[in-house]
């Protein structure tokens, strides 16, 4: 759940 | 992508276009504090390392470009061309009360103890914080040229559009980042009284002035 993988924003 | 991450960033645009225009067409940065905008740039180096080591999106990778110049060439005019107009009297935030805590913040409470991690949550940290000491120096001269305060609306209303885009983004996608979150209501709380001051003042055509 946490954004280690999601750093699709700016 | 969501509406409101769009507007955001949209919003953020404007901000960061907003003021490198006032510099450039006035030819002076008077009221404007170079830290902040130094801790801005830092904000954008260190959260788009990432722009060599993975692609997103094309929209993705043009606005970290185009974020990362702005944000580079405002500091420029700010201590290189237009030095002369620099306030720097007014300008005495004291930014290593800001930088040790985060610092200290990013590397005990992050998802991963990697560097580009640690890295990125510096990033979010400091951008939570990173416009006090523009709010500090405005408080100091008690007062803001109009355009430096849509300058302030527009980039307070981008992290507060953020924090509906993590609401959409929690209930239709699951995503929830809560680093993100509490720094990004961080952020939004301490232009609170901005908004409110933007709302009863300036947008009745009044001009932002402080009690000194």
């Amino acid at each position: 759940p946490g954004s280690a993988t999601n750093k699709d924003e700016l | 992508m969501n509406i409101f991450r769009l507007t955001g960033d949209l919003s953020h645009l404007a901000a960061i276009i907003i003021l490198l225009l006032k510099i450039w067409k006035t030819r002076s940065c008077a009221g404007i504090s170079g830290k902040s905008q130094i801790l801005f740039a830092l904000v954008f180096t260190t959260r788009y390392l990432d722009l060599f080591s993975s692609f997103i999106s094309l929209y993705n990778t043009v606005m970290k470009v185009i974020y990362i110049m702005c944000a580079y060439a405002t500091v420029y005019l700010i201590y290189g061309k237009f030095k002369a107009t620099y306030d720097g009297n007014h300008d005495t935030f004291r930014v290593e009360f800001l930088l040790i805590p985060v610092v200290l913040l990013a590397v005990l409470i992050n998802h991963a103890f990697a560097p580009m991690e640690i890295l990125w949550t510096f990033s979010i940290y400091l951008e939570s914080v990173a416009i006090l000491p523009q709010l500090f120096m405005i408080s100091k001269t008690g007062e803001a040229e109009t355009i430096t305060t849509h300058y302030l609306f527009f980039l307070g209303l981008y992290r507060t559009l953020y924090l509906f885009n993590w609401i959409w983004r929690f209930y239709f996608e699951g995503f929830f980042d809560l680093i993100a979150v509490v720094a990004g209501l961080v952020q939004t709380i301490l232009y609170c009284d901005f908004f409110y001051l933007y709302i009863t003042k300036v947008l009745k055509g009044k001009k932002l002035s402080l009690p000194a």
